[in-house]
């Protein structure tokens, strides 16, 4: 299964909408401080169904939709769409290409879609659960899980073991 | 359940000792040790690394760039237990000297060839190393936007300066 | 002891302000709160930092690059208040991007008028603002030497090979 | 007050006598991951009077002393040696050049010197009270105390503005 595309709307510092296409094994990401870097690996996370804003840096969900600076006044949804295609027939499913789509309106209103469909967070999870990939894989690495493992904070190093196996 | 555990540490055990030594040298030893054999799915796990035939006599005792090479092994090892389709790496490198940033990007291009990885670097060795670069930057004040650079025409100082500056 | 305690806190929150403002820009903001007032040697202290006109609701949506800077300022507020003769700082610069590598070694110029810095680092930007440079490396396996490295007269790309290989 | 040298011998993995001369007011210290920086910071805290392996990332005080490598067998001791010119006379001593020593012996003996003269750590405490250096004032800042004041952790903010005060 490779990744095909990210679009990110309204999340974070992305007021404007982003794409990124995917056509590389190895893709670098660079930019300065501050400039919008992790909360690409947020966006990544959020749309895979993340549920603890801890994880996203956040005081509370509704923290992911662009909060306005003193030229623009804050976004009223925070939208992220990750496009897989379904090579090699890992997804259980009959698309040639996957999309799902997670939305969050400041009403507090959320929303997934498999492409284009609504769907629950439940029909995701069902779909990638034996591709390694959901909000908590080793598909992340950050220097902090790098400390966990070294510090070994809260058996860090046994949760994800348990999580591997 | 202890059986799959078990079954998935020795895996992951020999993974280590593999990457371990594609980071290091292969005369460098580690192991990963279950603390408490009787209860495996209760029990801590120590990490013993020995790097370039130093004697250390516990984790604590190696540099910062060698913790990072250890504790990025071992993600590496649960990874390829169960390779995810894309990984992504937030700053990794930045305790690295190039040599080792170096022989992080070899290992990378080496499971590349069944995962696509998404790179976060200040870096300049990683970012000859990959193969397109994404600048991300704020034109406006607090706003997020992102494009390709490619750099294969352009020389590697006026990269960085073209995203950031 | 209050008295004592309330007046430098005070002093290090002016230089926080001015220390701030020269690693990010002018136009930005910060401060330093006592949570506790009425028993401030019991107080938690909460920093206040907005950089670039984002309106970031705590220091945990700063990125990490943001949160160095910050917690930099606030480390070199301290220090001012009493300027050791020395200071040491190792690789504090590893999650900085080029240009906030050059205000962090811009603003350790101005105090090395009354202290000495010694500063470890694996950042290029970094070595070239430094007046002398001391490679350490390993000749015999496990014993560290060192020798100064005079690269007035050498590429950049020569010093560091010249320590590291 | 001036740094003049330092002299490390038999001090983790110096165990060669090595002498770094402080002529300069912005010294860079470079060289590959597991070199040895870090342990030149080490030994500066500990000839200062550091107490606490912890800090010295020590499993004992013992650790200190050159432990060995396949080719070379363990030290039998440390010693570090760190010299000052007493410019401004802001050490309270008729010397113009005052050079402070620490020396630990395998047999778990250990001697303070002051230029060369067996002394107490209480001396040379007293010695730099009022001069801004200690084993733990500000002189040294690394990436964990960067942590430490972002994270607030053990009200570690409080406790660098009271020794600060
Ligand atoms: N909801 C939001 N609305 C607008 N801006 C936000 C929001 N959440 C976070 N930000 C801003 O995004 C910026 C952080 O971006 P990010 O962490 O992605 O930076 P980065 O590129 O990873 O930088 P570094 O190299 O320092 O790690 C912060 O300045 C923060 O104020
Ligand atoms: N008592 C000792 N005897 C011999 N070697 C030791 C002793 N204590 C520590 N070491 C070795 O010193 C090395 C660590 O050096 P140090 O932490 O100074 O590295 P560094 O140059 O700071 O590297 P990095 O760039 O990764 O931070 C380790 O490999 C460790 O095994
Ligand atoms: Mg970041
Ligand atoms: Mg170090």
């Amino acid at each position: 299964m490779r990744l095909k595309s990210l679009e990110i709307r309204g999340f974070k510092s992305f007021a404007n909408k982003t794409i990124i296409h995917f056509n590389e094994p190895m893709i670098g990401i660079v930019g300065p401080n501050g400039s919008g870097k992790s909360n690409i690996v947020d966006s990544i996370r959020w749309v895979l169904g993340e549920q603890k804003s801890k994880e996203l840096r956040l005081e509370s969900m509704g923290d992911v939709i662009f909060n306005g600076t003193k030229n623009r006044k804050k976004g009223g949804m925070a939208q992220v769409t990750l496009s897989f295609e379904n090579t090699r027939n890992i997804l259980p499913t009959e698309y040639q290409e996957v999309a799902i789509s997670r939305i969050l309106y400041r009403s507090g209103e959320s929303e997934y879609r498999l492409n284009d469909v609504k769907c629950r967070l439940k029909d995701i999870t069902n779909l990638f659960m034996d591709s390694g990939i959901g909000s908590n894989s080793y598909a992340i690495i950050e220097l902090g899980m790098v400390d966990d493992i070294l510090a070994d904070k809260d058996n860090a190093r046994r949760k994800m073991f348990e999580q591997a196996a | 359940a202890t059986d799959k555990y078990m079954e998935a540490f020795s895996l992951v055990k020999q993974n280590f000792q593999v990457t371990f030594r594609s980071l290091f040298t292969e005369d460098d030893d580690c192991d990963l040790i279950l603390l408490d054999e009787e209860n495996p799915l209760d029990s801590k796990i120590e990490i013993i690394a020995k790097p370039k035939g130093k004697r250390p006599k516990s984790l604590s005792q190696l540099s910062g760039g060698e913790k990072t090479l250890t504790a990025t092994a071992l993600l590496f090892s649960l990874y390829l237990l169960k390779p995810a389709p894309f990984c992504i790496l937030d700053e990794v490198d930045a305790p690295l000297d190039d040599r080792n940033v170096a022989k992080f990007t070899n290992l990378i291009r080496t499971f590349s060839d069944n995962s696509q990885f998404i790179i976060i670097t200040h870096n300049k060795a990683t970012m000859k190393e990959v193969d397109v670069l994404y600048g991300v930057y704020m034109q406006e004040i607090g706003v997020s936007e992102m494009s390709a650079v490619d750099f294969r025409d352009k020389k590697d100082e006026n990269i960085y300066e073209a995203i950031v500056n």
